[in-house]
């Protein structure tokens, strides 16, 4: 039943967490039941819905050092539906730690078995890497969508992304197909933009989906980490609202189909 | 006599390697000796000066598992004065496989005695991560340039960073002194950044220097790379090659004083 979707691009600040925030909150608002899973040492996640990390005693790496069950770290949203299960600085310490594991690839596959029929999506926001947190989450997950800035340094990323993906399918047998490629950050007024798009098209062609919807560079994105809240519930008339509705809604139609 | 500057970030895209490269190059054009490393696997800062570094044999990679030495893999650019010691993908198996050997941490430090007299200025472009590679950068780096973007994810991973160099600095003895803080992507017409770009100050207060140039968003920065060259070379008269000659120039002037 629950389908868990990874937020994957190594490419650093191209509008992961950003994306992890705010689909997950439309979802929510659209009466799906939402996790956000933050794999990420950073936290951005978990600061976007305004937590106090440093003070959490049960976060994604006491689940995933098998301290707490899942259960019992997740913690309800301010959104109806969405729950998030939260992470802090302590993550870093699991690259080391989990690596001396045998299969420690599907650490969180493991930990999610038995939550996933909790919620219709989990959704993972993972860190600018192909470590192993990136590793667990694309192992764990069903899919996968990925953000790419309209800029040169993001599309350069993306053979070696589809490279470590192709990688994990042929040697852990875990498939992660693509949702979707979601143009974030992008402005088509911009030649620079316009030609990134084009890129993106020519590199997965016919092969992958990419989304209509794509996110434009609206500075309420931006300022909405710093109330605690997802630009949804920050300014419902912006644009960067507008579009991660509209993508939540593409998301869904596309399920049906 | 050459000073090794990381330049270092955990959060992803906040212009680590558009200054590494840009400052790099603005040394080089005022009469510098400079070499620039590319201590990340994703190889933007080799990318940006138009190398094609899928076929490279001589990486940072081959230097760091001793298979080359560093002179043997430098490369020179189009700006002289200015060299490279470039990067590809095959950099990410180093993270798993530098972490074997005792006093992994300090290998790049090891490398770079051999060459560090024949430059002014050695510059470290390094990944969105606090793991190993970045922690050679630190323990082989004299001071550390920390650019900043002007938004709030950017401010909020500021303890974690200074937190990780302070530990660096005590059980590895080896300090790495904030040669300066670089505002980044500052618009400063927006509340955003001025909110940001004050609460740096209070962050660091009277403790460190905040340089007095800052960067602006120009998309001749971000149009550069796909042009293989650095953003100076690119387009004299923009706001982006204005501010890093800038930035260069306050950093000379700094060490007469
Ligand atoms: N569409 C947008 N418009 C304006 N600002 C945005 C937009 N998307 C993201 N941002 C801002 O850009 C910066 C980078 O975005 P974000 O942190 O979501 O990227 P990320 O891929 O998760 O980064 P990292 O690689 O560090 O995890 C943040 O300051 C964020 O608030
Ligand atoms: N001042 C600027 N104006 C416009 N675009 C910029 C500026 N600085 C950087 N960029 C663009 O923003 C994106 C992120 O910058 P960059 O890759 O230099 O950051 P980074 O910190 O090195 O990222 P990573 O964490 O992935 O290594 C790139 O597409 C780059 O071309
Ligand atoms: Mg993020
Ligand atoms: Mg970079």
């Amino acid at each position: 039943m629950g389908e868990i979707i990874s937020i994957i691009n190594q490419k650093g600040g191209c509008g992961k967490t950003t994306t992890a925030v705010n689909l997950s909150t439309a979802l929510a608002l659209l009466d799906k039941k939402v996790l956000l899973i933050d794999m990420d040492p950073q936290g951005n996640a978990t600061t976007g819905f305004g937590i106090q990390k440093a003070d959490l005693e049960k976060t994604i790496y006491t689940v995933l050092s098998r301290k707490d069950t899942t259960p019992e770290a997740i913690l309800p949203t301010m959104v109806e539906g969405l729950y998030i299960l939260p992470s802090n600085i302590a993550l870093s310490g699991a690259e080391v730690e989990l690596s001396r594991e045998i299969g420690y690839h599907s650490i969180l596959e493991e930990t999610l078995k038995e939550v996933k029929d909790l919620f219709d999506y989990i959704l993972i926001d993972v860190p600018p890497s192909l470590g192993i947190l990136t590793l667990n989450a694309l192992v764990a997950s069903d899919s996968v969508i990925i953000p790419i800035q309209a800029e040169y340094y993001s599309l350069e990323g993306m053979a070696d992304l589809i490279k470590t993906m192709n990688l994990i399918e042929e040697r852990l047998q875990s498939p992660s197909p693509i949702k979707g490629i979601l143009m974030t950050l992008y402005d088509s007024r911009t030649r620079l933009g316009r030609d990134v798009h084009q890129e993106v098209k020519n590199f997965f062609g016919e092969r992958e989906y990419i989304f209509k919807t794509t996110i434009p560079r609206n500075v309420r994105l931006a300022e909405a980490p710093s109330y605690g809240k997802p630009c949804i519930l920050y300014d419902q008339e912006s644009s960067g609202t507008i579009s991660y509705m509209k993508l939540a809604q593409e998301l869904l139609k596309r399920e049906e189909e």
